[in-house]
């Protein structure tokens, strides 16, 4: 495992415990998406099947687990605690469901690498994992006064999305056989949906003003 | 591709 790997990683472990800090210290999920909540859980569950027949580390297995637990707890606070579920921003978030994961379930059976079941869950996920993050953004632009905790909890998992890209470049040249073009094509395509976001975030922090995207 | 791909990514 390279550098940014690592460092991409760890900077997607760290904005999840952001968001679970955010909900736990403040008791509100304000401008949080539980649409792209529960969409993250889908593509874990979906993703780390795996678990259950292929062993690729301890390392691997641990943030697995870890991914899949932090995400089910988030969705218990923000679905079910008497406190934290006042705080979602309901009406808002109104992102359809159906409109992400149909294509993505479309795409993983059209193109894979191999029409097994899992293969084409685990496709499907990346492809998920790839949009996810729009009904979040799209909640973003419709809350005025985006909270640091939420701006920084966005901020990171771009930056994870950012070093993944940096570390398949890395294992492009490192590695000979590894070529992932699905994997890269997602990977892209997620990070760009960030581009924006990143603009306005880093003119704030430069300005020291609230993060505020426009409509 | 022929090679099995191996998912040792998170």
């Amino acid at each position: 495992m390279n550098l940014f790997r690592l460092a991409g990683d760890m900077s997607h472990l760290l904005s999840v415990c952001v968001l679970l800090l955010k909900i736990r210290a403040t008791k509100s999920c304000r401008g949080i998406s539980l649409k792209t909540q529960e969409l993250y859980a889908l593509v874990f569950v979906t993703r780390y099947l795996d678990l259950f027949y292929s062993y690729i580390s301890l390392y691997n297995s641990i943030m697995k687990v870890t991914f899949i637990a932090t995400a089910v707890s988030i969705i218990r606070y923000m679905r079910f605690d008497k406190v934290v579920k006042q705080t979602y921003d309901k009406e808002q978030d109104t992102f359809r469901y159906a409109f992400l994961v149909a294509p993505c379930l479309v795409l993983a059976l059209v193109l894979n690498h191999r029409f097994t079941f899992t293969e084409v869950l685990w496709t499907f996920s990346i492809y998920l994992e790839a949009v996810a993050i729009l009904p979040q953004l799209v909640l973003m632009q419709r809350t005025q006064n985006i909270d640091n905790l939420t701006a920084n909890y966005v901020a990171l998992l771009g930056a994870y999305r950012g070093l993944y890209i940096v570390n398949w470049i890395y294992r492009y040249f490192t590695e000979p056989h590894y070529r992932q073009w699905l994997v890269w094509i997602s990977g892209v395509v997620q990070t760009a949906l960030y581009a924006d976001f990143f603009y306005f975030y880093t003119k704030a922090w430069k300005h020291n003003t609230r993060l505020q995207l426009p409509a | 591709g022929g090679k099995k791909e191996e998912h040792d990514e998170l």
